[in-house]
């Protein structure tokens, strides 16, 4: 079973046709396995990106270095996973 | 304990088999009313579901609803079992659903991607296409939703078979969408096709591969406007709407343009919660919330096909 410890979602917003084109190349990136939950559309509009835990700081920098202001959405989606097995088990109880 | 829809706990997610069960039982609490229909198998091949919801007649005028094709998107699944059940229960109660049915029929996949949807609970919680092999490759899968045959293969999707938005190898080449196209083309008499996805809250219409409005804009336009505004008022939940190009982005290949360009002019695709805290990973406390608004947003779209006929 896949787990995602340490994964985070950051909520993206671009503030320009570029950033788009920047945040585009980074979903392209094979080796960083991220996995785009709100695909980049245009300025001003939320992107959202599941990015795994070991690719965390390489993106957090990239953002940064390019002024593409981002927010934690989720801190760790292995939690909201767990939490979401553990209402399951509770109903079926 | 006797198995009962009674039993059954809509605000909480299930698994496939929860959900399959749960269908059996819908049917044996509203057999007059309920019936599951299988239209084919998946690549892994789980039977594709269909409830058929009708009061008679011969090949009347139907709607069509799916929700789970892509099947990260639990809060679809999980609406879709809440609204099944309402809509049998309130035939013959609610003005509205009851004259739908008096003439028309309604067709509801629930888990319109099995396979795909039992891998996010055994698996990848985070999965979302089909689970087919793609030869050549060592990533798995099609996006069910840019497989149809409408604007096939262009920018608004991807030719790389690890792409989340891989188009597959040609039109319908998955069979969790032939399953569609040979239902909707064999009734021959689908006025309204609503497909249910998850999540940025919108409310989109045709088309998704070209910018230009479909010919039908301006009416779809206002209907989708009275449906969000009748969505709001229930919780406040606000939805943008609009051509799917317009509000999102190009997108090809997708079901409700395949639907509208095969004659089907009332198609849409709902976007449901969140409201950006949990994405995907809706909390099971707010399946009955987002159901419950969604439902006359429904009747908005079921009503207006029932009185304009085409």
């Amino acid at each position: 079973e896949q787990l995602f410890v340490g994964d985070q979602v950051l909520r993206i917003t671009a503030s320009n046709e570029e950033q788009i084109t920047l945040l585009r190349a980074l979903g392209e990136q094979a080796e960083l396995q991220v996995d785009f939950w709100l695909d980049p559309t245009s300025p001003g509009h939320p992107a959202d990106l599941r990015v795994p835990f070991p690719s965390l700081q390489a993106v957090k920098i990239f953002l940064e270095s390019n002024s593409i202001s981002y927010s934690i959405m989720i801190e760790d989606v292995q939690e909201l996973v767990d939490e979401e097995k553990r209402a399951m088990m509770k109903s079926r109880r | 304990i006797e198995r009962s829809t009674r039993t059954f706990d809509f605000a909480s997610y299930h698994t496939i088999d929860e959900i399959y069960d749960w269908m059996d039982m819908l049917v044996d609490d509203h057999p007059s009313l309920v019936s599951k229909i299988q239209i084919g198998q998946s690549y892994e091949n789980r039977p594709l579901y269909v409830l058929k919801f009708s009061t008679g007649g011969s090949n009347r005028p139907a709607i069509w609803l799916d929700t789970g094709i892509h099947s990260r998107e639990w809060i679809t699944q999980a609406t879709g079992v809440w609204t099944a059940n309402k809509i049998a229960e309130e035939y013959g109660q609610d003005p509205s659903i009851t004259a739908i049915l008096d003439s028309m029929d309604i067709f509801f996949e629930i888990v319109t991607n099995p396979d795909g949807y039992a891998f996010t609970h055994s698996s990848n919680r985070m999965w979302r296409k089909t689970r087919s092999i793609n030869a050549g490759s060592h990533c798995v899968g099609v996006d069910p939703n840019r497989n149809w045959d409408a604007g096939f293969g262009g920018a608004g999707s991807s030719g790389n078979p690890c792409s989340e938005t891989y188009r597959g190898p040609y039109p319908h080449s998955e069979s969790e969408v032939k399953a569609i196209v040979d239902f909707i083309r064999g009734h021959g008499n689908v006025k309204s096709v609503i497909s249910i996805h998850s999540y940025s809250q919108m409310l989109l219409f045709p088309y998704g591969y070209k910018t230009a409005p479909a010919p039908n804009h301006q009416e779809l336009n206002e209907l989708a406007k009275k449906a969000v505004s009748d969505l709001a008022a229930v919780y406040g939940t606000k939805y943008t709407y609009g051509s799917t190009a317009d509000t999102i982005y190009l997108a090809d290949g997708t079901t409700i343009d395949w639907a509208y360009d095969n004659g089907v002019k009332y198609s849409f695709t709902f976007e449901l919660r969140d409201t950006g805290r949990y994405g995907f990973l809706l909390p099971s406390t707010q399946i009955i919330p987002t159901a419950t608004e969604t439902w006359p947003a429904l009747l908005d779209i079921m009503s207006h096909v029932l009185e304009h006929p085409y």
